[in-house]
């Protein structure tokens, strides 16, 4: 089964 | 002082339905060059991109950099007094906490005003590198909702596999399974039915059906979609609002463990 990734993980913050 | 007018409600009504499914409130942060609202889900899977440019208004004004954090569920309640044909003026004075909407009917006689709260929110911001993806998919917005909605029925996740070919997408469950494959057009009169595939490396990738769906809110607003894929990257889902701006949705992708 595939698991969710969060969007956070791809971005870095502001 | 911040005004900002368009003629026809209609468009700002469509706006919201996109955006109001997947967040309770968000921060629409104004200034000379537009509007522009930034804000992940509530289970941060995906992330709204809204940007509507100040020469796409009827009429915009923006003094001072305003960031407005505004609920969602209040303002879709105030948009739903408006009449499509009404034009709609949204105002603020610097530093204030409120917003007004104020709706004007075509022939005048009728105005009225609505005044909301906003909120102070603390939201994280994301930057968003440029990237370049390895497919790049523009299709009827409608078919793609259709093709969310249809494979839905099957499974939580759908999966899209992008080659020269065409695109493919696949869901399996319980029932069975379902694949929906479309091939790049050639030759269509309307090119808002054209399917149109940019290519640099195939790319299989598996998503969440639930937010794919809640994206496809946005399809009145434009005729087209145009899906950005990567290898495990977010997916880029892209809708044009003519001559205003555009909303993009990132979903996060799933992967194997």
């Amino acid at each position: 089964t595939a698991k969710q990734t969060k969007i956070g993980s791809f971005f870095e913050k502001e | 002082m911040f005004e900002a007018r368009l003629n026809n409600a209609t468009t700002l009504k469509k706006i919201l339905d996109a955006i109001k499914d997947l967040l309770n409130e968000g921060t629409f942060d104004c200034s000379d060059s537009g509007i522009q609202l930034q804000a992940m889900d509530n289970s941060h899977v995906s992330l709204v991109s809204l940007t509507l440019r100040s020469d796409g208004f009827d009429k915009f004004r923006c003094d001072r950099n305003l960031s407005m954090g505004m609920n969602l569920g209040s303002m879709a309640k105030i948009l739903k007094c408006a009449n499509n044909d009404d034009t709609v003026t949204i105002k603020a004075q610097d530093n204030a906490d409120t917003v007004t909407f104020m709706f004007e009917s075509q022939n005048q006689e009728k105005v009225s005003d609505y005044e909301m709260k906003l909120m102070n929110l603390d939201q994280e911001h994301l930057g968003i590198p440029e990237t370049d993806y390895s497919c790049v998919v523009r299709m009827p917005a409608m078919e793609f909702a259709r093709i969310c909605r249809d494979l839905a029925q099957f499974s939580e996740s759908v999966v899209i596999c992008c080659t020269k070919e065409g695109v493919k997408f696949s869901a399996s469950g319980d029932v069975g399974s379902a694949n929906v494959k479309l091939a790049q057009t050639f030759n269509v009169d309307k090119e808002e039915e054209a399917i149109v595939i940019e290519m640099q490396e195939p790319v299989v990738l598996t998503f969440a059906c639930r937010y794919l769906n809640a994206f496809t809110k946005a399809t009145p607003l434009s005729n087209q979609v145009q899906l950005s894929m990567s290898a495990d990257v977010p997916l880029v889902v892209e809708y044009r609002i003519a001559e205003l701006g555009h909303i993009r949705y990132y979903l996060a992708p799933k992967i194997e463990d």
